[in-house]
């Protein structure tokens, strides 16, 4: 089964 | 002082409508650009960008930038009272902690205003960069609606493959295996029943199917919806509102274990 990605590893806080 | 006046009040609530299963508490962050809003679910899978222009109202003011703080499930509860035509203003006095929503029916013959108490919530920016992606696709909102419920029916997750042959939406589940392609159709007296496919280069990614249903409760909002794709970034989900901005969900990918 695939894993859910995550948004944080795409987008960095600013 | 912040004073907002919003002829076509049902625009705010189908946003709210769009959103409050996603996102429990948010803040709407004022300035004299417009309203905007940026929000993650509680388990950061999926990220909402809201953005209604100062131009689009009728009347903006909005004199230091503010960030107001809402429970959704209250604003909501709030904008059901208000009738579909209604013309909606929402005020807040710059340090106080209330907002005053007001609801004018369209020939003014009743009005309405109630306050909603405002919460401190500790925002997060997150930093979307600018991307070309390689696959944008533009469909009816409605079939795109009709797509993920009727997934949802055989599998719980999407694969959404944009080759030149147009976009193919996959499920997999317990009682079998299910395809939808949607080809390119340029309909030139219906621009808004079109499928535009733009391509660069093909993709194809695995959705939780879930998410993208909670998306689709944004249908009303426009007659059709964007769809942008690359390799290495959340899929965006887009429905603009009427000349006055749009209403975004990034949904990050399944990625292989």
């Amino acid at each position: 089964d695939n894993k859910q990605g995550n948004i944080l590893s795409f987008f960095k806080k600013v | 002082m912040f004073e907002v006046r919003l002829v076509q009040g049902s625009l705010l609530k189908k946003v709210v409508e769009a959103i409050r299963e996603l996102v429990t508490d948010a803040n709407i962050d004022c300035s004299s650009t417009g309203l905007s809003l940026q929000a993650m679910d509680s388990s950061h899978v999926a990220l909402i960008a809201l953005l209604l222009r100062s131009d689009g109202f009728e009347h903006f003011r909005c004199d230091r930038n503010v960030s107001i703080g809402m429970n959704l499930a209250n604003v909501s509860k709030i904008l059901r009272t208000a009738g579909n035509d209604d013309i909606i203003t929402l005020k807040a006095d710059d340090d106080g902690d209330l907002l005053t929503f007001m609801f004018e029916s369209p020939n003014q013959d009743r009005i309405s205003d109630i306050e909603m108490k405002l919460m401190d919530i500790k925002s997060e920016h997150l930093g979307i960069p600018d991307a070309e992606y390689e696959a944008v696709i533009k469909m009816p909102s409605q079939e795109f609606l009709r797509i993920c419920k009727d997934l949802s029916n055989i599998g719980d997750t999407v694969v959404i493959s944009v080759t030149k042959e147009g976009v193919k939406f996959s499920t997999r589940g317990d009682i079998g295996n299910a395809n939808i392609v949607c080809r390119q159709n340029t309909t030139l007296d219906k621009p808004d029943d079109s499928t535009i496919i733009q391509m660069k280069e093909p993709v194809s990614l695995t959705f939780a199917l879930r998410y993208m249903n909670s998306f689709t409760k944004a249908t009303s909002l426009s007659s059709s919806v964007t769809i942008s794709m690359s390799s290495d970034l959340p899929i965006v989900v887009e429905y603009k509102i009427a000349d006055m901005g749009y209403l975004r969900f990034y949904l990050a990918p399944k990625i292989e274990d």
